[in-house]
């Protein structure tokens, strides 16, 4: 069975990419086959796994237009079992060149659709387990396309305050589009990013999250830690930048809890 | 005269909001006239300002609608001689409403050219001097909006490396923008972020901005201060919440370095 998961908050530098990315090659390293769809313009999630700019002949843009398949358009990274669809400035486009297109906010998941058939044909090969779609900064039409292709989110929210201001938003466009365009949309989980234990405004933003989302929010919070910001500069995910630091066993536990809940569904 | 600047980057976190606040603050600290305009559909510049959601009976979006004047939906703050324009989720649904008006881009500059017409007639009362457009993390239509009605673009840059790989793409589309709809656009400065003297990443981030931007890079850096992250939770910029802090020190030689450039002009 394929799951996908929006990786989506509206806020900005919330740690989004760093969690799909971080995410993605914990989940590879426990034994599922992981692809991961960088839907933001700025590519971050591509580079940050070492997918050069030059390098992308094909990305997430060419699979919304339907110029190539998922499987098409996907590329190997230095991770076992963690493919990735890459981003660019092409997706920038989209929005204006689809806005009149009636089908524009489920290009996406037609688009997931015809890679399971595409994938169920090929016996001999793995299949993908987990798609992770990495969402631009805002409730735009991909952010849109991404939550309607999706089973679930995953919320991560920065410990800062104004991270606090958007979940409220957040919530209620997951609500409106399990209302209409996506009726089994749920939210899998909130994930605390960039926590501080040593910051008084870090452990208050981490109780009111919890406060709000209850049990939805994971144990696992992500600690700041700068190997994760060093890592994308070397193309790295930080599990292969380096392995025993926080930042990496943080990633390990949220992928273990992670799929306790969807063992638990 | 009256002097409009976009405090503008997509990419996320990069300090777009805490940088309007509290360079808007300085400035005012300094004797100028100035109005900040919150275009972000988060709020988060209204919010740090001390401006609660339930009272923000008009917004930049009624501004955008053609609802009210500029004059009319400003608001004040806490700091004397700065105003606001305050934000929220009705700005979500603004592209996609006038998305098939010609004259979509150029609602903002055409509120404040009718602004300028309005306090121009109120003879009695000091004039704005300076108006900061506080962007949200993508180039949409109000992000060009902001870009079309302004006289020059603030950039703030996170000295991470995500926040490396769009500054090209930023580039490129204030020079589209130069080339088409605002002959005028030009970069004020650029402004280093969360900038820590400590982490090697954070120097080599700052090395390269300035290597590609050359001497449009302030001198003054901001550098990573919890207490500029805490203000706002308490709804005032950080000039109000610890003056003798680093990161309002910081602001206020940014203020002093942007007059010095805008002087030379
Ligand atoms: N746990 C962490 N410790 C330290 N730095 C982190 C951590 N997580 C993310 N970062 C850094 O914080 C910045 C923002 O993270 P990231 O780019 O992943 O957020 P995002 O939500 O994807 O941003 P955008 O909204 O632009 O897409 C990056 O420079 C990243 O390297
Ligand atoms: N100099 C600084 N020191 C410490 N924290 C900072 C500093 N500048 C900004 N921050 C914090 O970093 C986070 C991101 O900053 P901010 O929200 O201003 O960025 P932004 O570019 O406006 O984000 P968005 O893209 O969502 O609009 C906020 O929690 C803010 O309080
Ligand atoms: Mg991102
Ligand atoms: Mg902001």
């Amino acid at each position: 069975e394929l799951r996908v998961l929006a990786v989506a908050n509206q806020k900005g530098g919330v740690g989004k990419t760093t969690t799909a990315i971080n995410l993605g090659t914990a989940l590879a390293a426990i034994g599922e086959k992981v692809m991961i769809l960088d839907t933001d313009p700025q590519g971050n999630a591509s580079t940050g796994l070492g997918v050069s700019p030059e390098s992308r002949s094909f990305t997430s843009y060419s699979v919304l237009a339907g110029h190539v398949s998922v499987l098409q358009a996907a590329v190997p990274t230095e991770v076992p079992n963690l493919h990735v669809v890459p981003g660019n400035n092409d997706l920038v486009g989209f929005e204006t060149e689809y806005m009149t297109d009636r089908n524009r906010a489920f290009r996406l998941r037609d688009a997931i659709t015809s890679m399971q058939g595409e994938q169920a044909a090929r016996t001999t090969e793995a299949q993908f387990t987990y798609i992770l779609i990495d969402c631009p900064p805002s409730l735009n039409l991909l952010t849109l396309n991404a939550l309607v292709a999706s089973n679930a989110v995953i919320v991560p929210v920065q410990c800062e305050f104004f991270a606090l201001e958007g979940i409220s938003q957040l919530n209620s466009t997951i609500e409106q589009i399990r209302g209409s365009l996506n009726p089994d949309l749920e939210i899998q989980g909130v994930v605390l990013t960039m926590h501080d234990a040593r910051i008084g405004l870090s452990q208050e933003v981490a109780s009111e999250v919890r406060a709000y989302f209850g049990d939805k929010v994971y144990e696992t919070a992500i600690p700041r830690n700068v190997k994760v910001a060093e890592a994308p500069s070397f193309g790295k995910p930080i599990l292969l930048y380096d392995y025993d630091c926080a930042g990496s066993q943080a990633y390990i536990a949220l992928a273990t809890e992670m799929i306790d809940r969807e063992k638990a569904r």
